[in-house]
């Protein structure tokens, strides 16, 4: 069951909101944006290389770890 | 480093300043320092003047709020988003915020360091986009650096004076000490401060930084020492990991610093005395600790140092001449550290590759194998 609680943000919610906040992501991940890469995924990378992170492309711990850290507020892609 | 691009800077070198408010945090007078000093890190090398008006409009208009506070980037809270500022322009240019739901210092490591968080912010205000350099004061993440011995880094300096040109009074002024370049993990010349293993990962450290590597991580990350370790010491002389203790020791000169995850040990820095060294012993330049036969190596000089943990004395019979336990090993002991059975031993930007029972070189590396490059 859905827990009753306010629960934490998922990582994936860490993430999309963090790459439309500074890397001006403006789609949204849907089934349909699944077909070939995604514009997240794109723009995941575009973040992963920006913090000489391993380019993946993919969500994982070492690009989470980065996204939590606390930042100056400023967008690395300007809108 | 990056701009905002070459037109979206300011059109004269005269600026004014407004503190609008002030946090709760600080002292009033804290807050008009850090402000000030923020703004001298730029002055100091540009043509730029600042001056300070206590009412109207200002070019830099600062001030303190959070969550939402009226410019269409509302805050998120504690952590997270610490401050932003907008690039030069009319009204809203140049202006800095500052989310009044962090805590802010001045002197210390503790919460965030209103000097360190505006300086970066008046960066932005004076045209300077986010830098991808990990050492620039411009990149995006915050970390703690020292206030006091803060001097602004190289990269930084080309980013503002690419915008605005050097600081013509420095003829006149000290000239300005060379701002710290990030050292890269990859330069076949690098030499290494010291390695230390810690609960299986692997810390390389050079001047005020370190890169972590681990056999699951896909790359070594590089931070600055004190982001992991405020209280820690930049440009150390060795390291070494006593995993029965399940701490790391920094050395620096006769000092010595504990590490238990995070945390300097309190009643740290102490003497190289309390690792069982004599007094003669000025500077230690690597030291290891050998899994199989619990000692810990120390490397003075031409000399190394044999030191039973578990005793807790020195061995007998030491100091004995490097090349007598590490033939082939001539030159300057840097850095050691013990991986999976083998020992290494960096002397310049060479990684020799020993079995320490046995005394036998495998191999000569690069400095940067571990490194991931």
């Amino acid at each position: 069951l859905p827990s009753l609680l306010a629960t934490e943000e998922s990582d994936g919610e860490v993430a999309e909101k963090y790459l439309q906040r500074f890397f001006n992501l403006t789609e949204k991940s849907t089934p349909s944006s699944r077909r070939g890469v995604s514009a997240q995924s794109r723009i995941l990378s575009e973040m992963q290389s920006f913090f000489r992170l391993k380019v993946t492309g993919l969500l994982d711990s070492d690009t989470l770890e980065v996204m939590k850290k606390p930042r100056c507020g400023v967008p690395e892609v300007a809108r | 480093y990056s701009t905002f691009g070459q037109n979206l800077k300011w059109q004269t070198n005269k600026l004014t300043f407004r503190i609008v408010n002030y946090t709760p945090d600080m002292p009033q007078s804290d807050v008009d320092n850090a402000i000030e000093k923020a703004l001298q890190v730029w002055a100091r090398v540009t043509p730029l003047r600042f001056s300070r008006i206590y009412a109207g409009t200002a070019d830099i208009m600062i001030s303190f709020g959070s969550r939402d506070h009226g410019d269409f980037y509302p805050f998120d809270g504690p952590d997270g988003t610490l401050a932003h500022a907008f690039a030069p322009s009319q009204g809203i240019g140049g202006d800095a915020h500052f989310d009044d739901d962090e805590t802010f210092t001045f002197r210390s490591s503790r919460g965030y360091n209103l000097f360190l968080v505006a300086a970066h912010e008046f960066g932005h205000s004076l045209g300077l986009s986010h830098s991808r350099d990990p050492g620039a004061l411009m990149y995006p993440v915050y970390s703690y650096r020292d206030p006091t011995t803060f001097v602004l880094p190289r990269d930084d300096v080309n980013g503002i004076q690419s915008l605005y040109g050097s600081n013509p009074d420095v003829s006149v002024v000290k000239p300005e000490p060379e701002g710290p370049t990030t050292p890269n993990a990859c330069d076949p010349q690098l030499v290494l401060d010291a390695v230390t293993t810690l609960r299986g990962e692997m810390f390389f450290f050079k001047d005020s930084f370190f890169w972590r590597s681990s056999t699951y991580s896909r790359r070594a990350e590089q931070h600055l020492i004190k982001s992991y370790w405020p209280d820690g010491p930049n440009n150390i002389d060795a390291a070494y990991e006593s995993r029965s203790a399940d701490r790391v020791f920094l050395i620096k000169g006769r000092k010595v610093w504990s590490l238990y995850g995070y945390t300097v040990e309190r009643g740290y820095p102490k003497s190289l005395k309390s690792l069982g060294l004599s007094k003669s012993v000025r500077k230690v330049n690597a030291a290891f600790h050998d899994q199989e036969s619990g000692k810990t190596i120390f490397f003075v000089g031409d000399y190394y140092y044999s030191y039973d943990e578990s005793r807790r004395v020195m061995d007998r019979g030491y100091p004995k001449r490097v090349d007598e336990g590490f033939p082939g090993m001539t030159g300057e002991v840097t850095a050691a550290f013990q991986h999976r059975g083998f020992t290494y031993i960096f002397s310049g930007p060479q990684m020799f590759e020993y079995s320490f029972r046995s005394k036998r070189l495998f191999r000569v590396l690069r400095n940067s194998y571990f490194l991931r490059c």
